[in-house]
């Protein structure tokens, strides 16, 4: 059964499930041990190695081997983990689960162009305006009237000596948002990046200061980004396209990467995401079978009260109009044949001398006569009329 | 009674030479 239709067929809304997307996926960490190889970790040698493939390996809770940055003795002890997703993803969560103490403070970030511009999700830090220019968040974690990111208080270190960071997209987003009808929700949770910036190491002393720090190198494990490829509601799971890229599976007439658009004869309204109440399919253009393709007209779609807008291109098989529902000049319905029908136009043949035109009429297929000229071709003369030797005038009054 | 069809042949095109269909 296809989630993204009812027992009967019809479309409805379907989301891909809750999934950790971070998993698998390269880590790119600005700072990693082992190079130069140290007594305690080398990074050409796999027993002694702390690489960030670690983070998002499967299993890395049970590992006992963290990812871990180079030794950071001069300030800035700025360290970036960097973790493309491979498409867009409707974030619900993102943790990090540290191997000591976590930092005292914590940068969230996202991008959702694939690494080329930067937001904030939210921060961690036990001076807010110091780090990050922000007041801490409000305790009840509120925010304004859209998301923002918050800055909120520092990861507490746990009774084993890590720490865990557990960030949730609701944190920063005001309750009462939904996201099926809140652009600005479908925004802020949206992200085809993370990026975690460890800005300032858990020891004592002012880390700005140089001679206060003491060596120090970052360690954690089991980077976990919880949400959905996001498809607009238009697929149920996304899958590897023949270059490897993750992509939604369409439905409801839909296509790309995120459903995010309507396939090229499925515009005969505009695309849309699916909510809960509405499945927003694209339509299919009625074009009787005789075009293969169309585009969308927007005056037309407001016109039909928001119904169709769909205006075929390219009608084939002699026939015209915005379905194709009509024949073209020269030809006519033939009453025999469904509109659907290859044959459905019929040539108007208009006999080349009786007739006074090519056109005949598009119901009945009578071409116009000449004087005294019957027939639905005007290929004879009327009753009372003989041919006469003229083209002009074909049919002459009997004497 | 139905009336014989036009009879091309008939036809004198000798002043409507620019009208005479093609064949």
């Amino acid at each position: 059964a296809d989630p993204c239709y009812d027992e009967g067929g019809a479309p409805r809304g379907c989301v891909p499930g809750l999934v950790n997307a971070a998993l698998g996926r390269e880590v790119l960490a600005s700072s990693t041990c082992g190079q130069p190889a140290t007594r305690a970790c080398d990074a050409s040698d796999p027993l002694r190695a702390h690489p960030a493939t670690l983070l998002t390996v499967a299993g890395g809770s049970a590992s006992s081997v963290c990812w871990r940055s180079d030794m950071l003795q001069r300030v800035p002890l700025n360290v970036t983990l960097t973790v493309a997703l491979g498409k867009a993803f409707e974030l619900v969560f993102v943790s990090l689960r540290f191997c000591s103490a976590p930092p005292a403070s914590v940068a969230l970030l996202k991008s959702q162009d694939h690494g080329r511009n930067w937001a904030p999700l939210g921060f961690f830090s036990s001076h807010c305006a110091l780090d990050y220019g922000r007041p801490h968040a409000p305790l009840d974690g509120s925010g304004g009237p859209g998301p923002e990111a918050l800055c909120f208080p520092a990861l507490q270190a746990q009774p084993d000596g890590g720490g865990l960071m557990a960030f949730s997209v609701q944190d920063g987003s005001p309750p009462g948002l939904d996201l099926d009808s809140s652009p600005v929700l479908q925004d802020w949770v949206t992200a085809t990046d993370i990026r975690i910036l460890l800005t300032r190491p858990a020891v004592p002393g002012d880390t700005r200061d140089l001679d206060a720090i003491v060596p120090y190198s970052y360690s954690a494990t089991e980077l976990q980004v919880g949400g959905r490829c996001k498809c607009n509601g238009h697929a149920s799971r996304c899958l590897l396209d023949a270059q490897g890229h993750l992509i939604c599976d369409c439905r409801h007439g839909t296509e790309g990467p995120d459903c995010g658009r309507c396939k090229p004869f499925y515009c005969d309204r505009p695309w849309q995401r699916a909510t809960a109440r509405e499945t927003h399919a694209c339509l299919a253009c009625s074009c009787n079978g005789h075009a293969r393709r169309c585009r969308f007209n927007m005056e037309l779609y407001r016109l039909s009260g928001h119904r169709s807008g769909g205006v075929c291109l390219n009608c084939r098989h002699n026939t015209a109009g915005r379905h194709c529902h009509y024949c073209q000049e020269g030809f006519y319905r033939d009453p025999d044949r469904s509109l659907s029908d290859r044959r459905a136009c019929r040539a108007c043949d208009c006999h080349p001398v009786g007739a006074a035109g090519k056109t005949c009429n598009q119901t009945t297929g009578q071409c116009p006569c000449k004087d005294g000229v019957t027939g639905l071709t005007c290929n004879r003369c009327a009753l009372g009329f003989q041919q006469s030797r003229s083209p002009v005038a074909p049919c002459v009054k009997t004497p | 009674e139905v009336m014989p069809t036009l009879d091309m042949a008939l036809f004198d095109w000798t002043d409507y030479e620019d009208l005479k269909p093609e064949v």
